[in-house]
């Protein structure tokens, strides 16, 4: 279930469509401060399904939509689609490579899709259960996040753990 | 669910002890079951015996002691539960270079059965990558990505750019 | 009180303002009394406009742009009411190579008035400093102190020992 | 009312008798992780009357003493003494120059003196209530906490900006 692509519009400072696509090993992400590095992390959790707009640093779900610069104007929709390589079937569907889409509008409506069919975001959040993935799990560490299992107390400590078992 | 979660603990414990010695070169790392507040589950407690000194609370460990020791619980469970892909924003920040060097170790490690993204400033980890992406913002307030290629030694690690993707 | 305080926040906006331009070249950051909880005196809050980008909450802000912020009030503090010395522990580790130039900057203009200290594994911080102090732990467990002196240029910035303390 | 002299004996790493000679300007600190150099930073906010263990990355006071190591036994007392340069006459004292020392036993018991006479902690805090100065001023940032004036509520901040004026 290795990542393959991802392709982001209007999501945040990715304004302009624009695609990444993945490769095995080890990739790294390179650029200056406020160049758009953690959003394209950002981006990716949000297409597994995460719902607290916080953990995406916004306030609202909305946020996360291009706001406009001095010379562009702001959109009113952002779309992130995911495209991950399923060869071992270990998301519950038959093809051998899925792609999660999500958009959300200004007034917060979203649109989701797995493999260009309409669908819930509960369905793509029960897809990724098995998983382990969803957004928040210890396989997604984010910026100033890596002594958070530190920080922790002992019981959720634990809880981190029974996520893993 | 309670044997998984046993089960899990062993392990990662293991895991964790082994990762910790090869970070530190030396020391004792572990993970034990402490009873917490009255009656709930017992909670998780991570002891950092580091070598040479004898065993002190997490909170008197550095700032890059202290992300080595996350860093051996997390590669630890990834190791135990993998994940098919990990993505670690900036976690080697707080590292000098030669503890960075041990990080990519295992980071090259992981990467035999995990897909590693990784969000970097820090010039070891990036030619530690197999592939390196920059995202720059030539306009202002967008972002856009460009694949990169580092050229090792030549002009001291700086990636050069290879094509606009 | 409340006159000397009133003249402070002016004068602590001002510079707040000057510094942050200096820092991002552009946009404008500034200083806010709000109504707080009822009855309580105003709170502080810091406005930040990133050059080109529509105004957004701090919480949007990258970890480098967040620090930089920080790094304009608290230098803004130190030249408002100036302190005899300063010390700083790796307030800049998350700042790319541009950023750390523009803070050395900074830090160069304090120390014409503060004696300031930094603590740093940064290579641009260290040429930046007068004076250069190692830190070693040649025994397992015990620190030591050695003056070294930067030898730009000649091995890629790294400190050569002087002499053991 | 610069830094002139910083000796530590059994204060954490530094076991034996160390001294730091400090210099006008840009001093930096630099070594690998864990070597000692927040300690060094720890010893000075000690020095200047910090009496809350936890800000030393401590539950209890005597946990600044030498625990020992594998080849050193643990000591009974740690002792700090800072020389400050007092030409302008900041310190409400006669003297050019200001060392204040302070030392710690196994039980918690204090001693306290300023230039060789014995005094109580109050009277090493009085001394430099007055500059702003004592522990936890805008003047030492420690390490994690650079962003914390972000991370503070508006009224956390007003506070900050209340001790500056
Ligand atoms: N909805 C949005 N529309 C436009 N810009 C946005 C939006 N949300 C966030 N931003 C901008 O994105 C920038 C942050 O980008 P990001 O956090 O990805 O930077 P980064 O490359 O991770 O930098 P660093 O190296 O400092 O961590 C901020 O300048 C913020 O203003
Ligand atoms: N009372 C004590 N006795 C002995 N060792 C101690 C004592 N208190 C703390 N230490 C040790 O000091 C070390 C931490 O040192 P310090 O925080 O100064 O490192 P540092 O040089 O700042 O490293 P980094 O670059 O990772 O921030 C820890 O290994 C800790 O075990
Ligand atoms: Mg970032
Ligand atoms: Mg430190």
């Amino acid at each position: 279930m290795q990542l393959r692509r991802l392709e982001l519009v209007g999501f945040k400072t990715f304004v302009d469509r624009t695609e990444l696509e993945f490769h095995p090993g080890i990739t790294a992400i390179v650029g200056p401060n406020g160049s758009g590095k953690s959003n394209l992390m950002d981006g990716i959790r949000w297409a597994l399904g995460e719902t607290n707009a916080r953990l995406l640093r916004g306030s609202r779900m909305d946020d996360i939509i291009f706001a406009g610069t001095a010379s562009r104007r702001p959109h009113s929709l952002a779309r992130v689609s995911l495209t991950l390589e399923n060869g071992a079937g270990d998301l519950p569907l038959e093809f051998s490579e899925v792609t999660v889409s999500r958009a959300v509008t200004r007034g917060g409506e979203g649109e989701y899709a797995i493999n260009g069919l309409d669908c819930r975001l509960r369905d793509i959040q029960m897809l990724f259960l098995g998983t382990g993935l969803g957004g928040r799990s210890y396989a997604l560490i984010g910026q100033g996040e890596v002594d958070a299992v530190l920080r922790a107390t002992p019981l959720e400590r634990r809880q981190w753990l029974e996520e893993a078992a | 669910l309670r044997v998984r979660f046993d089960q899990t603990f062993v392990e990662v414990d293991r895991e964790f002890g082994r990762l910790f010695q090869q970070l530190f070169e030396g020391g004792q790392g572990s993970l034990e079951l402490v009873e917490d507040e009255l009656g709930a589950e017992p909670g998780l407690e991570v002891i950092a015996q580091l070598p040479g000194k004898k065993r002190r609370s997490l909170v008197a460990l550095s700032g890059g002691e202290r992300v080595l020791v996350a860093l051996a619980l997390i590669f630890a469970m990834l190791r135990v539960h993998p994940s098919p892909f990990c993505i670690f924003d900036e976690v080697e920040a707080a590292l000098d270079d030669e503890n960075t060097r041990r990080f990519t170790g295992l980071l090259r490690d992981l990467a035999q059965q995990t897909q590693v993204l990784i969000i970097t400033h820090n010039k070891g980890t990036m030619a530690a990558a197999d592939v390196l992406y920059g995202v720059t913002m030539q306009e202002l307030g967008t972002s856009s990505l460009v694949s990169l290629r580092l050229v090792p030694s030549q002009n001291g690690g700086e990636p050069e750019p290879r094509e606009e993707l």
